[in-house]
């Protein structure tokens, strides 16, 4: 969606989020 | 449940090959949260809407479902990695995706709802009630967020909205509450500075 304003970088997601990257 | 048993087994054939027995837990945390869902959602709306809110709570769990499947698959391609059991049996992480599912249920449907035996009492369902129902920490919501909407096609742009505006939320003030864990991980990440460089003189 182009009027958000994704904040996470390059390599970031939801498993580096909860630790289980 | 999910929309249909073929979707549903398809979801649970990939949840096996991502590393876990989803009968047990997943199901089990579904039932659970959904005995607090109904509870509290009577409690604030009335014993006479307590149908409505298990509705919304079915609606929740579906979207729940549905994107939770979405986001392993997006994290496969991502990491190229299959096997996903340490973020699957992270009970936060499921209490956080199911509790974003259904703020968009619940904002989907309004906002507020009167009493359902006619007292003009105006309940606020709004955000953040849904954190406060499943006694979750508003920074474990916010992390979710980002990830729900990337993979989530269908979300509305108001919706879309109404996400950001709840992220603004935690991050300008409830991830500021003094049990929130943000402050563990602002120490985690000053202790790994501090072993990185010179510790300051104490004069400064």
């Amino acid at each position: 969606p182009q009027d958000y304003h994704f904040g996470l970088e390059e390599g970031e997601g939801i498993s580096e989020l909860f630790d289980c990257d | 449940l999910p929309q249909t048993p073929v979707r549903g087994t398809n979801l649970i054939k990939s949840l096996k090959c991502f590393g876990m027995n989803p009968e047990d837990s997943i199901l089990k945390r579904v039932e659970s949260l959904g005995h607090i869902f109904k509870k509290k959602f009577a409690e604030a709306v009335g014993q006479g809407c307590a149908e409505i809110g298990s509705q919304r709570y079915q609606l929740g769990v579906r979207l729940y479902y549905r994107v939770m499947e979405s986001m392993l698959k997006s994290e496969e391609e991502r990491l190229s990695v299959h096997n996903f059991s340490k973020l699957l049996n992270d009970n936060i992480f499921h209490t956080s995706l199911l509790a974003c599912a259904l703020e968009i249920v619940m904002a989907t449907y309004g906002r507020t709802a009167s009493q359902s035996d006619g007292t003009s009492a105006e309940t606020d369902l709004s955000f953040p009630w849904i954190l406060n129902v499943f006694d979750l920490k508003a920074f474990d919501f916010y992390k979710v967020i980002e990830s729900f909407i990337k993979v989530e096609p269908s979300l509305t742009r108001d919706m879309i909205k109404h996400l950001e505006r709840c992220e603004h939320r935690i991050m300008e003030s409830l991830a500021w509450q003094s049990d929130s864990p943000l402050f563990d991980l602002i120490k985690q990440s000053k202790e790994r500075e501090g072993q990185t460089d010179q510790p300051e003189p104490t004069s400064t």
